[in-house]
């Protein structure tokens, strides 16, 4: 029984391709079969794994507009247990393409296609861009839950209330069965007492779990992308690596799979 | 003579919102009159200067699709020589709209609402969100130049060229006169390794010219927002407030007029 999972939040920067680069890469390191999707024209998912399309390459473009199927587009890793879906630029026409069709089409292409793999996953992640059009709402139709990864900012707070009434449409109209994983706060620096409120503020009211994992500030993180390595294989000694290993673990003892 | 500056990169969380309302509200304090035009469905610029809109109030979603005329929906912010066109969240339905438009019209229905308020203000700035999408594209069309922000990070770098790219095409096809403002470094982090190299890598290799004022990192920013103020009133002394004071000084020393 594979699970399919959006990391999703219009906000930008909030650590939705650190989240899915890096909690896939975990639950590979467990050994639990993941395939990452990358759904966002800047395709930094698909890079910050070591991926470099050429400009002849099939990516999720292609198979959106119909082009191929998924199968011929999905690429190893350099971990056994995960598998990419790469996006290239061109990913960014998707949306105009999507517009030609019908309204009940139009947001069920990705779900569609994901069909054909997904019996040979346990978890499928999707990385969404910073926006709620189409290509997330594709993710979102296409996927079990919801991860929110939320930056302790104050801005990051403002759109979470956005974040949830789209969901909710999604989950009335076209995908009942969707629920919320969990928000994860990112980029904690504890230092300050913004960090502090926000995580205050984020616990006590969301009506959404919060994981008690956090994933502090660690410029590794952000080096680990420039050598196309999940940071469990570029420095697995960091808070960063330790972090994401720990939300793993949290996320699979949810699952009731620890 | 009034510019239209478009504040533009397709990363998230790169500091574009934080310079749009805090390059504007500097400039206000210099006696410029300022104009400041949110093109996110996030609002987050409305909000960063305090303004709330209710439920049937109009925006800038409502010019765009024809419903108001601009003059209508201009807000005064604390600043006496800073405007802004608000943004509310119906302007994530904008860009469904604007594709029933025709291929020509629709990247020009923002050019065409500024042109109706151009003569009244120095400096207009467009908030843009985190896309190469419609409502970016309105920009680029309705804009002079392009300030770009970019964060001290790899991921922040790669994008760098895709949003190059896209403003050339834009340059070709739609607004010949379009050119770069330039870079701005943001939320600058000299202890760590990283920083420095992006720095280096940036000024060294871009072909568009990279302001001598960065932007340290620096909490107070990521503070007033909660506020509702810019820098400049929450916080005149920190770090993040004069270095935007120093940036509308380069910037008019750019324009000749410091
Ligand atoms: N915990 C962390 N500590 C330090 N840097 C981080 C951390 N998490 C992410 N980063 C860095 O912050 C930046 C934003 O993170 P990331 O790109 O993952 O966010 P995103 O939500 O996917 O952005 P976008 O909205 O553009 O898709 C990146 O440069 C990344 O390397
Ligand atoms: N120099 C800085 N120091 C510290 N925090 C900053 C700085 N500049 C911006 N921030 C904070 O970083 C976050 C991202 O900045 P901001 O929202 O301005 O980026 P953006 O590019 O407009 O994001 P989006 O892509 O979502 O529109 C915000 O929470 C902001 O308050
Ligand atoms: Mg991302
Ligand atoms: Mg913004």
């Amino acid at each position: 029984m594979s699970n399919v999972i959006a990391i999703a939040n219009q906000k930008g920067g909030v650590g939705k391709t650190t989240t899915a680069v890096n909690l896939g890469a975990s639950l590979a390191v467990a050994e639990r079969k993941t395939l990452l999707v990358d759904m966002d024209p800047q395709s930094n998912a698909s890079s910050g794994l070591g991926i470099r399309l050429d400009s002849g390459d099939k990516h999720i473009y292609h198979a959106l507009v119909g082009e191929c199927g998924i199968r011929e587009i999905v690429r190893k890793s350099e971990l056994d247990f995960l598998d990419v879906v790469p996006a290239g630029r061109d990913l960014a026409g998707a949306e105009a393409e999507l517009y030609m069709m019908n309204a009940h089409d139009r947001v069920r292409v990705l779900k569609k296609i994901l069909e054909q793999v997904r019996q040979s996953y346990k978890y499928i992640f999707i990385d969404c861009p910073p926006s709620l059009g189409l290509l997330t709402l594709n993710a979102l139709v296409a996927s079990d839950s919801v991860l929110v990864p939320v930056q302790c900012e104050y801005l990051s707070l403002e759109g979470l209330s956005s974040l949830v009434s789209t969901v909710e449409k999604v989950k009335e109209s076209l995908n009942p069965s969707l629920f919320f994983e969990g928000i994860l706060l990112t980029m904690v620096d504890l230092r300050t007492n913004l960090a502090r409120e926000v995580e205050y503020e984020v616990r006590s009211n969301s009506r959404i779990p919060v994981y008690n994992t956090t994933v502090p500030r660690n410029v590794r993180l952000s080096e680990a992308p420039s050598h196309g390595k999940p940071i469990v294989l570029y420095d697995v000694t960091s808070t960063g690596s330790r972090s994401y290993l720990q939300l793993a673990k949290e996320f699979l003892a949810q699952k009731g799979e620890a």
